[in-house]
Formats: C-alpha cells, sequence, structure tokens
C-alpha cells in the first residue's frame, strides 16, 4: 500500500 | 497528474495571484483578512517541510515554493508595506489565530497517519487549511459590501477546492489503494465553509449586480 500518494499533492 | 488535478492548481495559483496583484497594483489590502494570510503560511510553512527531505518532481518543487513566498509576500504587505498597510481594517479582522490553531494542533496530535514531527505537521496543516478562510468569511460578512478582486479570490480558492475533490474521485478509481480518509475530510469540510459564500456570488453574478452578503 503506497500511502504516500496525497503527498504529491499540494 | 490528471485534468482536474491541474486545473485546481491552476485556479489556486490564480487565486494567489490575484491577491497579489491587487495588493500590488492597487495598493490596498481592503476587505482582505490579514489572520487568513498568516494562516495560510503557516499551512505552507508546516505541510512543505518534505522540500528538505524528498523530492517528487520540479513541477512540485517549484509550486511549493511559488505557494510560500507568495504567502508570506502577501503577509509582509499588508504588515509592512507603508501604503498597502494603511488599507488594512484591524477593527474588522478580530478572528483569533489561536482559536483556530490550537483544536487544529491538537486534533493532528491525536489523528495521524503516522506518529512522526514531519507528519503530524503535515495532518495539521490538512486541518488549518480546512479552517483557515473563516477570518475571510466574518470578515466579508462583516463588509458585505466586496469588491470584484476579493470576491474573485475567495470563488478561485473554492473553483480549486471543488476541482481537489474531483481528483481524489479520479484517483480514487484509477489508483490502486488511494485512500486518504484525513484528506478527504479536511478538504471536504474545506469545500463546504465556502457553500454559503458560493450561493450568494453565483446569485449575484445571475442577477448581473454587484456581491453583497446579507447582514
Amino acid at each position: 500500500v503506497n500511502s504516500n500518494s496525497a503527498k504529491d499533492e499540494l | 497528474m490528471n485534468i482536474f488535478r491541474l486545473a485546481g492548481d491552476m485556479t489556486h495559483l490564480a487565486s494567489v495571484l490575484v491577491l497579489l496583484l491587487k495588493i500590488h497594483t492597487i495598493k490596498s489590502c481592503a476587505g482582505i483578512s490579514l489572520k487568513t494570510q498568516e494562516l495560510y503560511a503557516l499551512v505552507f510553512a508546516t505541510r512543505y517541510l518534505d522540500l528538505f527531505t524528498d523530492y517528487i518532481s520540479l513541477y512540485n518543487t517549484l509550486m511549493k515554493l511559488i505557494f510560500l513566498v507568495s504567502s508570506f509576500s502577501i503577509v509582509w504587505y499588508i504588515r509592512h508595506h507603508k501604503i498597502v498597510r494603511r488599507s488594512y481594517d484591524k477593527d474588522q479582522d478580530t478572528f483569533r489565530h489561536y482559536f483556530l490553531v490550537l483544536p487544529c494542533f491538537l486534533l493532528a496530535l491525536v489523528i495521524n497517519e503516522k506518529f512522526t514531527v514531519k507528519e503530524i505537521m503535515w495532518t495539521f496543516s490538512l486541518y488549518l487549511e480546512a479552517v483557515a478562510i473563516l477570518p475571510q468569511l466574518v470578515l466579508l460578512q462583516r463588509t458585505r459590501n466586496i469588491d470584484n478582486l476579493t470576491g474573485q479570490y475567495v470563488f478561485l480558492l473554492g473553483a480549486y477546492r471543488s476541482l481537489y475533490i474531483l481528483n481524489w474521485i479520479y484517483r480514487y478509481f484509477t489508483e490502486p489503494h488511494y485512500v486518504h480518509w484525513i484528506t478527504w475530510i479536511s478538504g471536504l469540510v474545506q469545500t463546504l465553509l465556502y457553500a454559503d459564500f458560493f450561493y450568494y456570488y453565483f446569485q449575484s453574478w445571475k442577477n448581473n449586480v454587484k456581491l453583497e452578503l446579507p447582514a
């Protein structure tokens, strides 16, 4: 699970 | 990156540029809440700590730097520019920062994805962004008469939030494991706060009259 995918948002 | 996300970022960028342009060209910050602008500066400063630790893309880094520089510039203009600061209506802009900052920070300590400094700051910035517009909305209600640029600024911010929700829906269906409750719920709360403003904005636009909020 890539739990950090929202971190590419601003 | 999908079209909703890009359009969301662009309307977000446009909102900041509209505000900076207004302040820079007409040398006035009338109707703008310094409290909201300071909260946004804090939002970006706490969210973009990963500038020092992770590299995502050139686009990502540039946008983060633009938001950081522009938000701190706006605060600087309102507080220190010798002409602009005179137009700041301190007596109307009375919302207390810590009223929003403290609950958001406590909530971030309790509800987060990981208990690390970076992660808690990131979560705090999401909660704070959700409510940072409140001092601005209160100021709009108080002054009622809104100049076009201030109206457009808040409208663009609302558009940015709405587009981000479409972005999340899109990503949920196209990316595996894309589930982010903290981001979604705080983003939804933030967007709902604009609903009332949007209603009056569209009414005035439809009737082609100057935007005025009810007392």
